[in-house]
């Protein structure tokens, strides 16, 4: 499982825009 | 180049001029190429580019900013941002024994444009959801290297957070928010918090709240709704 690419690129968007700590 | 061929090169010890340049290469090779490739390169390459790394942080730091050494270390983390982006990579780092504790040390305030990209890395590791609880990794090398150096732990993101860098500014900001938010106690969120605050963050928050740009308005907004909130459980 490990062709998952981009997973660096996602986690920093989402630091980035605040999405990340958003409680579920 | 092939990735065998960046290890082979990597393991002559290039040093200087020809390091960045290898570095360079390897770092767009590891961006453009398959997962296959970064599988090629593999631990082994990994392995290679923490220990250049680990050598050039412990070089002395006289006139730190202009050495190729610096350019090499920022280099390193960008090959290791490429190397990281994806599954197989990710996890080659987060197995490897000194992979965070040498990002730690690559936020580094008295070089702020590598500082940003090793902070915003920590803070990806910290948020990854994970049994590993990766954020207490990050604060575990973060404590000791405060320890070693015999300074507050979180010294040096306050050092970061008042440079006239304004991205950096946001990466310390965004750093704070992941090492907070990942605590599942309230105590613990409460107590790096009022650390931080203790430190000096409350003045420079005064400060940073002047500044317009969108990241850090963002990351700002952030500290307050969690703080708000935790203040409201209390």
């Amino acid at each position: 499982d490990g062709d998952e690419t981009g997973i660096m690129d996602d986690l920093l968007e989402a630091l980035q825009s605040g999405a990340a700590f958003r409680r579920k | 180049r092939s990735a065998v061929m960046y290890i082979q090169e990597l393991k002559t010890e290039p040093r200087d001029a020809q390091l960045l340049s290898c570095l360079e290469s390897l770092r767009v090779s590891l961006n453009n190429n398959p997962v296959s490739w970064v599988q090629t390169f593999g631990e082994e390459g990994l392995v290679l580019l923490l220990s250049f790394l680990k050598k050039l942080q412990e070089e002395k730091e006289e006139y730190v900013n202009l050495s190729v050494g610096v350019k090499c270390q920022h280099e390193i983390i960008r090959c290791l941002k490429a190397f990281m982006n994806n599954k197989y990579g990710l996890k080659a780092m987060l197995a490897s024994p000194d992979g965070i504790s040498l990002l730690v040390r690559a936020a580094n305030p008295r070089i702020p444009h590598m500082m940003v990209d090793a902070v915003r890395l920590l803070s990806a590791i910290c948020i990854l959801e994970h049994a590993d609880n990766f954020h207490e990794r990050v604060l575990e090398s973060i404590t000791e290297l405060g320890e070693e150096r015999e300074v507050e732990r979180f010294q040096p993101l306050l050092s970061g957070m008042q440079k006239s860098n304004i991205p950096l500014k946001g990466g310390c900001m965004q750093l704070i928010n992941a090492l907070i938010s990942r605590g599942e106690e309230l105590d613990f969120r409460v107590h790096i918090r009022s650390e931080l605050m203790r430190l000096g963050l409350r003045d420079l928050l005064a400060e940073v709240r002047n500044i317009e740009n969108e990241e850090l308005r963002v990351q700002l907004q952030v500290f307050d709704e969690q703080a708000e909130e935790d203040s409201e459980d209390l």
